[in-house]
């Protein structure tokens, strides 16, 4: 077991290894068997909230030991050593770390007659919540004793780790949910909106539009600029990223962007044009869950610009469009970074990987690099 | 901060009695 890394010598997690937290307390949660990372992510948050005391309030806590074993975690009182909770470590669903937060989610099977025939297996979850300065280390040598567990499992039956070890990570991608941040924002009510805008007859709209990328969820153009002082600026009601949907009552949905251009330039004539816009922020998130780096990112990047995309991919699946330009990757700004340090990012990124794009002719345009044409 | 998960990759293997009850 000397190969796992982690915090730990893997030896003395076979007898177990003691830290001292404060135990905030405890909730529970019915939960799927494997629930999709972003859901357990989710279902950690919920627990916090609902242990954290409000802002203002004083948190109560209790000084305890957490007995971190290959065997078993257990919750032992500070001053009496006393066994609060014991879960044996195959019960342990997942460790979640939050700053100075351990969300520790061990399972209970509901009774069977709480479950209908041909559904999915529900669990409840119990959630224990700790405080620690070293929450993150604590996490790291549970997720330690889960691999020193499991390589003693495969060794105890004879498993080649090879075989499974697309299997370990949790989820094939293929079995992935889509992600897509447009279709919760579409569905939105509120963020759809009738625009109209008052204008001198032979005047431009002033709006610059562009593609909103092969992959997109609604194919229809996006505002990429709006011209200083023009009609579309002056109502205040338009923003560079918004989808348009249609204009005058014809819809865009699905036009080449030729077609789209030619709509709006025919409406110099107008004195008043209604636009049907979704109001959305100029950079989309794309999360890409990639269990392994042998897994295919699915997407071609050329300087920093996705120029292709591989249909039914992970990238797909998670939101990623053609013509896009990488804006952030975790977190972290790529938009001054050179091609091949994208590409290495990008190769090492495992988990959960979140991508912020926007259409490269926004950027371009944004950026100065190119110059509006308006409508 | 950002949110870490681990999974216990054991979860797979679990078998319904080893769940507590």
């Amino acid at each position: 077991f000397k190969e796992v890394p982690g915090p730990c010598d893997p030896e003395d997690l076979l007898d177990g290894v003691i830290f001292g937290a404060k135990y905030l307390g405890s909730t529970q949660l019915v939960s799927e068997r494997n629930p999709p990372t972003s859901v357990r992510m989710a279902q950690a948050q919920e627990a916090v909230d609902r242990i954290k005391a409000p802002e203002g309030e004083s948190q109560p806590m209790t000084e305890v030991d957490l007995f971190v074993s290959t065997q078993r975690i257990k919750v032992l009182t500070a001053d009496t050593q006393e066994a609060m909770m014991d879960h044996p470590l195959q019960t342990i669903s997942y460790i979640a770390d939050i700053g100075s937060i351990i969300v520790l989610m061990a399972r209970r099977k509901l009774p069977r007659r709480t479950e209908a025939s041909g559904e999915k297996r529900l669990y409840k979850m119990i959630c224990h919540v700790f405080h620690s300065a070293d929450a993150q280390l604590i996490a790291q040598a549970i997720g330690q004793a889960f691999s020193v567990a499991y390589q003693h499992f495969l060794q105890v039956n004879s498993i080649d780790p090879s075989q499974l070890r697309l299997r370990q990570q949790g989820h094939s991608p293929e079995d992935e949910e889509l992600y897509n941040g447009d279709l919760a924002h579409f569905s939105k009510q509120e963020n759809c909106k009738e625009v109209c805008i008052q204008k001198q007859k032979g005047e431009i709209l002033g709006i610059a539009i562009v593609e909103s990328g092969w992959g997109s969820i609604l194919p229809t153009v996006v505002i990429a600029n709006l011209m200083h002082g023009g009609p579309a600026e002056k109502s205040g009601e338009l923003s560079i990223g918004d989808r348009l949907m249609s204009v005058n009552g014809t819809s865009l949905v699905g036009l080449p962007l030729s077609t789209c251009q030619s709509i709006i330039r025919d409406l110099k004539h107008q004195t008043e044009v209604t636009l049907s816009i979704v109001h959305c922020p100029p950079v989309t998130t794309a999360i890409i869950r990639r269990p392994d780096s042998k897994y295919q990112l699915g997407f071609c990047v050329e300087n920093g610009i996705i120029c292709s995309l591989m249909r039914g991919g992970i990238a797909e699946k998670g939101g990623i469009r053609v013509g896009h330009r990488i804006i952030e990757i975790n977190g972290q700004s790529v938009v001054a970074t050179p091609h091949e340090k994208i590409i290495q990012i990008l190769t090492q990124a495992v988990s959960e990987v979140h991508i912020k794009t926007m259409p490269a002719s926004t950027y371009r345009l944004l950026t100065g690099q190119e110059q509006p044409i308006f409508l | 901060s950002a949110l870490t998960i681990t999974v216990n990759p054991m979860e797979k293997y679990e078998q319904p009695h080893q769940a507590e009850e």
